[in-house]
């Protein structure tokens, strides 16, 4: 059992390395480190670096509210694409980005989208861009949902 | 293998029958706050035979049942069907696509159909074995899950490494 | 100590009905309510009631993210208004909100600013417009802050 | 009572002696993820008093000093000031304004300065007692504390309403 999670480990470590530079840019440094408890074998924490750009963080907490969600999304897709499902849900992830953040969350999920189906439910006008399909939803009678499609113009003003 | 479409009705805001067909590559749902968009990503976990409450933000399983609004009554009981197309021939290669529902009455019974025929959810999970999709499966990325895999409080980086494992 | 509690408790639940119904429409109903238990009487909870327009949510848990974070905002500020300090900071609160909700909330800092100074944090283009002055924060050199007083036009480059 | 300006220099990303007048009614503070717009937040919440790392996103307060970059060495100080305008006489009424700053040295050794003359922290939270300022008291608003009051899980509700009282 322990093999296998080593090797499960160092699949996610290679995963995430990738996924990361995809979501950062090439001069940002990222790894994940297994802290062995020599006392306690069975309960080693998984401890994630990453430094963007130049900065050097002591730890994670010390990046900013968006760095943080962007790295945490690149260690998500590492652990997802272990055992890849058919298709890939992500509801909202992208309220903490700025505008070039979801420029690049948006490619990373256009390339991925060869080999997965996904559904991303966003408030993002630039998110929406890159999807082929828009959903609108609404609940013009009160507490009742409806679905409309939605070509990207109509979206606009659906999200308001 | 993809999801061709979704069917609520009676789940949650879906009071009235609705069929959502996906793209094959990127679908989008966007709304105002609070029109049923979380609610699309619940009924999918719950045909998917989540059990656990917790993940469909309800304390009972009943309260995804459509509990009335002050212009419309309760509606008794919730049902979702997920339409999958076996394009690649990972599901067993008769079927072309295959269509599993769940429903669930007030009283607390409930049933799960694979391609119109009642089964058990144990059918559903075999089928879907080695496929990366049913329940547990890791296929939602959701901001709550971003805090929790950089806050790490109870050890939840390792236990989603595990079931990765 | 207990009167003194349940005197402020008052205040919060009266400020709370006020500011919810600024966010809300006037339809949605919201509540607090002190569960008093017997045997441990220093232990109570505090319980959110929150119902928008004719739906009936059986806890607060079954609200939207935009709702629960509206509501949430009206509690917050329910509780600040007790012993208000002069000044407010707002560190991106509009994140999960629609466009819809934004101009509520940015509505309800307007209204609050006649005795309360704001400072906003936001990537919302829709909040920014409610503001007097706006301040870009940028990063030209790696790893170091830099601060340009902004334009309303100038600061949608900004943000990306 | 507001405040007029906040001065940083080696504090976190503000390597720069950096200058941020604020208006009486409504400042907005934009720019990209990771530029320093909470870092901000964190100057105004050090400034005041806080001694509390875990407010400041740092696990030991040396953290708040300018650590460098790979193109600028680390800095030996950190210094914020902030200068308060005492248009309501608030304040005592010599004050027409009042500047708190506070340095930190990578010693560890730390300086409090009220108008320029160096005085203890006591001297700071005594000039604020009452006015609703200084540490601990409730004036940052952010997402995390949202996701705190709607969990309610070491029921920081009620221990939020006791602050209050
Ligand atoms: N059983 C139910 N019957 C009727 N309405 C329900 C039921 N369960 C939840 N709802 C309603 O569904 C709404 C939540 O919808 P949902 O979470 O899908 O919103 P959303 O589109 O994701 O919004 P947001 O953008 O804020 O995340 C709530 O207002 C809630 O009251
Ligand atoms: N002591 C320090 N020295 C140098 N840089 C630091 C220090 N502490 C934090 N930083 C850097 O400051 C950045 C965080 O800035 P901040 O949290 O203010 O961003 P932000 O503008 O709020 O972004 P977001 O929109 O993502 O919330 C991080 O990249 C971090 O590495
Ligand atoms: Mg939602
Ligand atoms: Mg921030």
């Amino acid at each position: 059992a322990h093999q296998r999670f080593s090797s499960t480990f160092n699949e996610i470590r290679e995963n995430f390395k990738k996924v990361f530079s995809m979501l950062f840019r090439e001069d940002d440094f990222c790894d994940l480190i297994l802290e062995e408890h020599p006392d306690d074998p069975l309960n080693h924490k998984v401890e994630i670096i990453a430094k963007p750009r130049g900065k050097r963080p002591t730890n994670i907490e010390q990046l900013s509210g968006g760095e943080k969600t962007l790295t945490a999304i690149a260690l998500l897709f590492a652990i997802y694409l272990v055992k890849p499902s058919p298709f890939c849900i992500l509801d909202e992830v992208d309220a903490p980005l700025d505008d070039a953040n979801v420029g690049r969350f948006a490619n990373l999920i256009k390339e991925f989208s060869k080999n997965t189906q996904f559904i991303v439910i966003t408030h993002n006008k630039k998110t929406m861009d890159y999807c082929e399909v828009l959903y609108g939803v609404t609940m013009q009678e009160t507490g009742i949902s409806k679905l409309v499609g939605v070509k990207l113009d109509t979206a606009e003003n659906l999200v308001s | 293998m993809y999801l061709s479409e979704l069917q609520l009705h009676g789940f949650k805001s879906f009071a009235n029958k609705t069929a959502v067909k996906f793209d094959s590559g990127i679908t989008a749902v966007v709304g105002p706050n609070g029109c049923g968009k979380s609610n699309i990503v619940d009924a999918l976990r719950w045909v998917l035979g989540e059990q656990r409450t917790s993940m469909l933000r309800s304390s009972a399983m009943q309260n995804v049942i459509f509990n009335g609004t002050s212009s419309k009554k309760a509606l008794g009981m919730a049902e979702v069907s997920l339409t999958i197309e076996n394009d690649k021939a990972i599901l067993p290669v008769e079927y072309t696509s295959v269509t599993i529902s769940r429903r669930l009455y007030r009283s607390g019974e409930s049933e799960y159909l694979l391609n119109g025929t009642v089964c058990r959810l144990r059918d559903i999970i075999d089928l879907f074995m080695d496929t990366g999709m049913g329940p547990g499966a890791y296929s939602v990325i959701e901001l709550k899950m971003v805090e929790d895999i950089l806050s790490d409080k109870n050890n939840d980086r390792r236990r989603l490494f595990e079931e990765a494992a």
